[in-house]
């Protein structure tokens, strides 16, 4: 669909890409550590587009099998949600794949 | 109004009482730490009342001053939402104020 390919172009494009929601804690805690890593990251929220975000959240499941927010992509790489970029960034992972990505 | 008398009434009658989403991280985190603690708070989720929900968190907002989910009450307190909960939960706090409420 255009729209997968949509996703397909923004993740390839971006070294870091956030599918986020404004209101939601999970996804401000994920902002906020690529924050403190001095990454920055395309953020796309998700409540802020109207009829396509439930379209968009709809593509990353079958894109990704993760129907969630944030949902998380670095280096076109699909990394999952907030409890797993924590998990990579507190086994020293996260940044490895920033550096490899050229995120920072 | 009508509906603030039966917050009023609820947190009253309730030793813990969380307001709630069930599609929200935090809020999942705050019931799961209740649960761990072996306590059955009355869980009332917002985005299941159809209209009554925003207005719900509209009237909790003028009580409390707080506006967001998780919204916790203890022995009729307002404790606040899923960090403030934890601070006291690791400051050992939390356990005597369930106490106190003869929630466990
Ligand atoms: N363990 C996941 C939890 C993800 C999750 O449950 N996200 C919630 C918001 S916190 C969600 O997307 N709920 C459905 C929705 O908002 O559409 C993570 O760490 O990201
Ligand atoms: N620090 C607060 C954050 C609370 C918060 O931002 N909650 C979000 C959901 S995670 C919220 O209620 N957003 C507005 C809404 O859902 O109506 C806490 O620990 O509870
Ligand atoms: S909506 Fe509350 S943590 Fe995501």
């Amino acid at each position: 669909s255009r729209l997968e390919e949509t996703v397909k172009k923004t993740i390839g494009e971006n070294p870091v890409v956030v599918y986020s929601k404004t209101w939601c804690s999970y996804s401000a805690e994920v902002k906020s550590l690529f924050k403190r890593l001095d990454v920055q990251p395309l953020v796309i929220e998700l409540d802020q587009l109207g009829p396509q975000g439930p379209q968009l959240q709809k593509v990353l499941q079958r894109l990704t099998g993760q129907h969630t927010v944030p949902n998380v992509f670095i280096g076109g790489k699909h990394i999952g949600g907030c409890t797993d970029t924590v998990k990579l960034y507190r086994k020293g992972e996260l940044e490895s794949l920033l550096s490899a990505a050229s995120a920072r």
